[in-house]
């Protein structure tokens, strides 16, 4: 299993070639590479070594094959469909959010309970009721979920868009979710951001 | 120094305890605090050792103790005012997220540069301009701030919230921020989750 450390650094080294391959530069040594972003070039041999035989030794990397490569390996030609759950003051911003589309994440439904959102449209996107929420997420082939609702709904919604076939879900709702072992979850919790500052305001370093 | 994990148990350990004196227990093991989080006693016993002698060994720590020493170190009893910066989707969506008043923090403040937002009131707070930032986080006695501006201007933003005092930011635009030794920083970078999903969507485990 390849360590998500890794994977964040690939992310980086992608976006150091592609500003190489701009300069019309043709080739960068390891040491090159992680030199621009603190890392030895141990370390970057080491990353792109769970990927298979990159460059040839003494001579770097070719940067335009080294740019194609990651870009495969990072999906980056791929495009996927996202479906928010709540859109509320939080699922509302996110559907604003320039984020998503630069990574091809495509935000083609999202969902509510409340009688009085459902029909609106909300960035372009219709929202719908979540009891049609199954049927759309299989139509529209949809594969990862975003769940902005308040903490008491967030494990019904997950079984839902499991249940539905989604394979990932980034959940905003300060609660643990069960999901099945195939199904991967990101938590953004910011009740621990918050946790980690008032502790820092409290005992901060004496200045 | 202590680490950030120990201080993440911390709040754990509370909630903990705080749960046992409503149900009226008088004592608890490390290992019975430590059960039911699936962490060692010796790990509960390090985490609050650094915080000096707590309960007498062999005999437990007294609930009733072990809180009110737990909120004292983790700043429960004080509250600390806070300013955001940027009232657009996503700052609008924070000034109306309930978590801040949990933590003791206090959305005094809320600054912009459009002057179509300059003057009206958020959530029961008053948009004023950013021109006026430095003065008023420094009458309100305000500690934190919070970036929710574009990449471009966070680090003009920091800089201003730096000079007038605050002691720590919670930055959400996509940028690294440079701030003085004592501020500490903490980011909170969507765009990092998204990199991962897209990865595990391109590359997920085969069911
Ligand atoms: N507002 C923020 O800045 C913020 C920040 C971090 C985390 N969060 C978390 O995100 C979640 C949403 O917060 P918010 O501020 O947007 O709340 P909100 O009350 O503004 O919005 C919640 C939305 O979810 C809908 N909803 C409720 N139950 C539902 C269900 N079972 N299925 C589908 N829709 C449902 C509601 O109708 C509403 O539109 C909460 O769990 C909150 O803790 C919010
Ligand atoms: N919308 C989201 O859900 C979301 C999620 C994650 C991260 N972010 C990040 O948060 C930031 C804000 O995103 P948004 O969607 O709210 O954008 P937005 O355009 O809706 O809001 C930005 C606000 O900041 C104000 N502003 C711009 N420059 C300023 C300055 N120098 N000082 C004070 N105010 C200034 C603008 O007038 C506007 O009101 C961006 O950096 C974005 O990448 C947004």
């Amino acid at each position: 299993k390849i360590p998500e450390t890794t994977i964040s650094r690939l992310f980086l080294y992608l976006r150091k070639v592609t500003e190489l391959s701009k300069l019309s530069m043709k080739r960068v040594s390891s040491a090159e590479l992680g030199e621009s972003l603190n890392l030895g070039a141990a370390q970057v041999r080491k990353d792109l070594g769970y990927f298979g035989q990159f460059g040839v030794s003494g001579s770097g990397y070719v940067v335009t094959e080294l740019k194609e490569k990651l870009s495969k390996i990072l999906s980056k030609h791929k495009t996927f469909n996202v479906a928010i759950v709540g859109t509320g003051h939080l699922g509302s911003a996110l559907l604003a959010y320039s984020g998503f589309e630069k990574q091809g994440l495509n935000l083609v439904a999202a969902f509510d309970t409340d009688v009085n959102k459902i029909g609106k449209q909300l960035q372009g996107v219709e929202i719908e009721s979540v009891s049609d929420m199954k049927d759309i997420i299989k139509e529209k082939k949809i594969l990862l979920g975003i769940i902005a609702v308040p903490a008491k709904g967030a494990q019904d919604v997950a079984d839902i868009l499991t249940n539905a076939g989604v394979k990932c879900i980034l959940n905003f709702a300060p609660k643990h979710l069960n999901v099945p072992e195939e199904v991967k979850v990101r938590d953004v919790d910011l009740s621990r951001e918050l946790e980690m500052l008032s502790y820092f305001l409290g005992n901060g370093k004496k200045v």
